[in-house]
């Protein structure tokens, strides 16, 4: 028997705005430790890893392993039933055929049923290796999301580049070029800040596809902080917190010189 | 001239 009740329900629907354009299905893995499911998409460029811990959740039963095969668009047209303070329950048998959806309002005068039927997916998990990562950025999710909508216009591929004290983001195209630098603010505990910590000191830049960025700040509203992590020849990583208990990040493969 | 790597390029199934 697995049952897990979300008070905060809007997490899951910002969860899945983050992850049903670039996942079309995926297995949730439910254990006695939360909820985790970690997904390429079509073209195997990013890595979408989402981590829900128990603790996330008011109540939160996992008796044996449980794998939900969930089509996202169809889990997606679910839970755009469900009100952003409602509460959410996801229950499932032990070898579940079928997934059940319980949405109650917050003043508990509304209650939704729904049931998702599940589907077999066959897809291998991938292991990440633990990387020291060159660069270390954190700056205003809603800042990074526009800086690449913005970038996006320019071109294809936007760049990262990370010097001591300062992050910048760079695009080149036929109508032209821009370049958006985020300098190190005095005060790094304030959401608002930027930080930027680096190793060793060493300059460090990479290319990436700015179409996969821009899908990545589809999750900007789980948390007002994104983390960029840089290593040279290595996917950047893209996490977004949720709360202390759970996380989406995203591995995305640099563009590289062929 | 650029290209995409892939992920697999970097991360193996477990």
């Amino acid at each position: 028997m697995f049952e897990a009740r979300l008070l905060q329900g809007s997490i899951l629907k910002k969860a899945l705005e983050g992850i049903r354009e670039l996942i079309t299905s995926g297995n949730w893995e439910c254990s006695s430790a939360g909820i985790s499911m970690q997904g390429m998409d079509p073209s195997h460029v990013a890595l979408t890893v989402l981590m829900l811990q128990n603790d996330l959740f008011d109540q939160f039963r996992c008796d044996r392993n449980v794998t939900l095969g969930l089509n996202h668009a169809t889990f997606s047209k679910i839970l755009k039933c469900a009100a952003n303070d409602d509460i959410i329950t996801l229950k499932a048998e032990d070898q579940p055929d079928e997934c059940n959806l319980l949405f109650q309002s917050a003043n508990d005068d509304k209650t939704s049923d729904f049931i998702i039927k599940l589907t077999d997916i066959d897809q291998e998990t991938l292991g990440i290796p633990d990387t020291e990562y060159a660069a270390t950025v954190k700056v205003p999710s809603v800042e990074f999301q526009r800086i690449c909508r913005d970038l996006s216009q320019f071109g294809d591929t936007i760049i990262i580049s990370v010097k001591k004290g300062c992050v910048e983001f760079s695009g080149t195209g036929e109508i032209g070029s821009a370049k958006i630098a985020l300098k190190e603010s005095g005060n790094v505990d304030d959401d608002e800040k930027v930080s930027v910590e680096m190793d060793k000191d060493t300059p460090c830049s990479l290319s990436f596809a700015s179409r996969y960025l821009n899908y990545f700040t589809k999750a900007t509203s789980l948390s007002d902080t994104v983390t960029l992590q840089l290593c040279p020849e290595h996917p950047l990583v893209v996490s977004y917190d949720i709360g202390d208990n759970g996380s989406l990040k995203y591995y995305l493969a640099p563009k590289i010189e062929e | 001239m650029l290209g995409q790597a892939k992920i697999s390029a970097f991360f193996s199934p477990k």
